[in-house]
């Protein structure tokens, strides 16, 4: 299994956030102990963890850039896995890596001491390409892309995968693609299947599209609201049967 | 009527693109000359205009870093709308702004000699607050701030907002919030009323939460994939008649 997972594209909107919560929760349900991280200065991840970013006192930005160790960092979720939040401090973190030594592995250093702690570790990134998603990708042996099953995120794969393979060329040679995770697909509507059709044409067999889908459903927004994962906020809607079937492909080396 | 509308949010898939080419498509039929400007590295505008972002061999990161006279980054749209194009290039101005003279005003600089010819500019901006849209709102006269009717996407105005506030105080004094755009409301479901509802209670009445709701539905997807806006590619869905009530509350000053 991938001992770190970064879940990105620069694509706003396609489910990195949902992703993160549900397929952790979906490997802890499995047994796993898993850490979350949350890489965006939006805090979503935070939020939807039922944490409140501005009522933070520490965050991801005094671990990366005032070396505040990490125990003094991790909060609970409610979907079992542990978490280090994020709040807008971060955004100060993109322009101060500029200038900044080592600056794409400041995420690499700060997991560095708990690696062994968790069975995986599963980063959230922003919908940008900057130094905050490079270091999450120098730091992952397997990077997730989720792909709303709609055209212009489907515009937006190349941009990623160019990113990826330039990271893989200069700064971490063990990142893997995982796959392209199709999210958000309207069984209603004939866009989403012409969408998904003309992914795995576009992209196979050099990137794999994975084969589950998370189909779109209202529950998702509904249960990021609630600091729940989708298990337990709506486990028998079509999509989390979708992230449990995620996870165990990825417990089973499948992907 | 503003003269430059900055469409923004770092909550991404919230409907800055759609909502650019809608409006700018609905102010062009009303008889308004009309310029969008693509601020973002992915190039959505670009692409739901109809243009290809890897086959343009000038871009708007030339006009920013580069010193291209305007005229030869303009490009028609198929919506009567003239853009100015970008691609995967402009990635590297956010990290060249960093140290550059000015850094928040090239944007303003390089639209300067063209405020005359257009009625209203509009500017697609990336899902994020970094130089990128510190240049859009530095030189915007109002910014419209796209929420998608579900919780994470209404938990970031406030992020939105702050960051406006920073600019008006030391950038941009003229700079007023338009409002904020409820897009994506999906009629079926409760969530979306409550997110609504919610909108409602914590911003208003210091920010103005407009009342022409941005109804979900899969035409617009359908339409970025065929470069045409709302209007042409499916005109009587209800979204469509949203966005030409945008037009017209801005035509007539209403908001
Ligand atoms: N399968 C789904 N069906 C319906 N809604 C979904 C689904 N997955 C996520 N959502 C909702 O869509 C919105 C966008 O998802 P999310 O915030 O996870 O995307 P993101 O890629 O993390 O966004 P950002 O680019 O802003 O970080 C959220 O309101 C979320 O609750
Ligand atoms: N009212 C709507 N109903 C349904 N789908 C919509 C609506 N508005 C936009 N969309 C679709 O939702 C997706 C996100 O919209 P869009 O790309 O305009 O958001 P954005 O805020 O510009 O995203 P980014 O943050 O990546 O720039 C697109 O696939 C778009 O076609
Ligand atoms: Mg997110
Ligand atoms: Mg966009």
């Amino acid at each position: 299994m991938y001992e770190c997972i970064a879940v990105a594209s620069q694509k706003g909107g396609v489910g990195k956030t949902t992703t993160t919560v549900n397929l952790a929760a979906s490997l802890v349900e499995m047994g796993k102990r898993v850490l979350v991280v949350d890489l965006d200065p939006q805090g979503g991840l935070t939020l939807a963890s039922g944490h409140e970013p501005d009522a933070l006192e520490k965050s991801v930005y005094d671990g990366l850039m005032k070396d505040e160790p990490l125990e003094n960092l991790v909060l609970t979720t409610g979907f079992g896995a542990d978490l280090i939040p994020s709040n807008v401090d971060l955004a100060l973190a993109e322009i101060e890596l500029v200038n900044a030594f080592a600056r794409e592995r400041r995420l690499a250093a700060l997991l560095a001491p708990v690696r062994d702690a968790y069975d995986t570790i599963i980063i959230d990134c922003q919908p940008s390409l900057g130094l905050l998603t490079l270091n999450a990708l120098a730091v992952a042996d397997g990077v997730l892309i989720p792909v709303a099953c709609e055209y212009l995120a489907m515009r937006a794969v190349k941009g990623i995968l160019t990113f990826v393979k330039k990271v893989q060329a200069q700064a971490n040679s063990q990142l893997k693609v995982i796959g392209l995770l199709p999210t958000m697909f309207d069984k209603r509507t004939r866009h989403a299947q012409e969408t998904f059709d003309a992914l795995k044409k576009t992209f196979e067999p050099k990137v794999r599209v994975i084969g589950t889908i998370v189909y779109r459903s209202i529950r998702f927004a509904e249960s990021a609201a609630s600091g729940e994962s989708i298990l337990t906020y709506a486990g028998s809607v079509p999509g989390a049967e979708a992230y449990r079937e995620l996870a165990k492909a990825l417990i089973r080396g499948e992907l």
